[in-house]
């Protein structure tokens, strides 16, 4: 009988072997009918890419180009397929991202390029690329991680829209701080959020959501970053905007809600460890507005600390602000024309641009810094639940 | 790295425009 002697992972090479004809059952296995939430939830993060990469290699090895065009070809098709058919939802964007990208970085990892090697062990270095260098694939699958990562930020974006107004504008999280109705203008809600309205923790928890998605997918923590950044960033305009043509919430009570709003933002950030991800600082027009809502509009000495103060804010918004701004009750006063045109007075030589609202729709360019793994391909195996049986270790 | 005996070849990849193409008249051809 002929004997399964267990062959120890010394012995393989982190090479998969697959017939020609068996691609498209690879593709469609491992790439369309994949669920993020199901038998993925259980693999290794990124364990698509490496197994991809390693049928990259076993083509390479055969010195077979069209077997290697063809996989690679087929792979980045399969991934748009994907993305076409369930591109609205946050799991499959996320998953196929930190996929694409740690497909990426194997292909740069071992290229056999000297500058991608630095943190490779010698058994990584046996494993580089022989026969071909895939240098234009790499720049196409670059181009496709923008996309995907574009993608992604849609699909963010849809989500938190609905939330923001009303979980960083009108749910009032520290109740009853506004007790006081601005004179003049009907409360708009009650200090409990009524069903069905979202509040700053709905915020929160939606934040925390893709946070945890995005690590469970081994999504790079650069990249992650960068996601954060971007729904900051669009959390901080859509607010700004809303405060901006929104009368009742100009109030000093509106800017101290803001602010203790943001610091819960923020306090989400430290816990997160991503105080480095420039995320805090998108919301710096957004600070600064409820700053301005609460400081004194009066006097020349209030004008020139106001001046200081709002160096990212235009004079647009800042006018308009002002302008806006609603006295707490029947003893304080508006804010005076004169204050207002001191102000403008003082910022004319700002040139800053006349635009009012925030551009919500900017999507910050994103990069992908080479992440190398320490993974060691030789140890990956396949899951039986993948159906891959047509595989090959070799 | 163990020294090389010939250098790699580079493959010329297709533009994800042309990717695309080449995956609608894929999905065409197929039934």
């Amino acid at each position: 009988h002929p004997v399964n002697i267990p062959r120890k992972e010394k012995d393989f090479q982190g090479m998969l072997e697959y017939k020609k004809e068996d691609e498209p059952k690879l593709i469609k296995n491992l790439i369309l009918d994949l669920k993020p939430r199901g038998v993925a939830v259980n693999l290794i993060p990124g364990l698509p890419a490496y197994i991809l990469f390693m049928c990259v290699r076993h083509a390479d090895y055969l010195n077979d180009d069209q077997k290697v065009r063809s996989l690679l070809t087929s792979t980045i098709n399969g991934i748009k397929k994907i993305l076409k058919k369930r591109g609205d939802d946050f799991e499959t964007v996320s998953f196929w991202l930190s996929n694409t990208c740690r497909f990426l970085h194997c292909l740069k990892q071992y290229s056999g390029e000297e500058g991608f090697m630095k943190h490779n062990t010698s058994r990584q270095n046996e494993h580089c690329l022989t026969n071909f260098d895939l240098a234009e694939y790499r720049q196409v699958l670059s181009d496709l991680a923008i996309q995907i990562y574009q993608q992604l930020v849609r699909v963010l974006e849809n989500i938190l829209q609905p939330m923001i107004v009303s979980g960083m504008l009108e749910h009032e999280t520290i109740q009853g701080v506004s007790g006081v109705k601005p004179t003049g203008l009907r409360k708009r809600t009650s200090s409990i959020a009524d069903e069905g309205t979202y509040t700053l923790d709905s915020i929160i928890r939606q934040l925390n959501t893709f946070h945890s998605i995005m690590c469970q997918h081994g999504m790079d923590p650069e990249l992650i970053k960068q996601v954060v950044k971007q729904m900051f960033y669009i959390i901080g305009a859509v607010t700004l905007n809303n405060l901006l043509l929104r009368k009742d919430m100009c109030s000093w009570s509106k800017g101290m809600q803001i602010r203790y709003n943001v610091s819960q933002l923020e306090e989400w950030l430290r816990d997160k460890n991503l105080m480095t991800s420039g995320a805090k600082e998108t919301l710096e027009p957004l600070i600064q507005a409820a700053q301005l809502l609460q400081v004194k509009k009066k006097t020349d000495e209030d004008a020139e600390a106001i001046c200081c103060m709002c160096n990212a804010l235009t004079t647009a918004q800042i006018v308009k602000v002002l302008n806006l701004y609603t006295p707490v009750n029947e003893f304080e006063e508006r804010v005076s024309v004169s204050f207002i045109r001191t102000i403008q007075m003082r910022m004319r030589d700002r040139k800053d641009s006349p635009q009012l609202l925030m551009d919500a729709k900017h999507i910050f360019p994103v990069t992908f810094p080479f992440n190398p793994s320490s993974l060691a391909l030789e140890t990956i195996q396949i899951p039986a639940s993948l159906g891959l049986g047509f595989i090959t270790r070799v | 790295p163990t020294q090389r005996q010939r250098p790699r070849v580079l493959l010329k990849a297709p533009t994800l425009a042309e990717m695309e193409e080449m995956l609608t008249s894929e999905e065409e051809d197929s039934p």
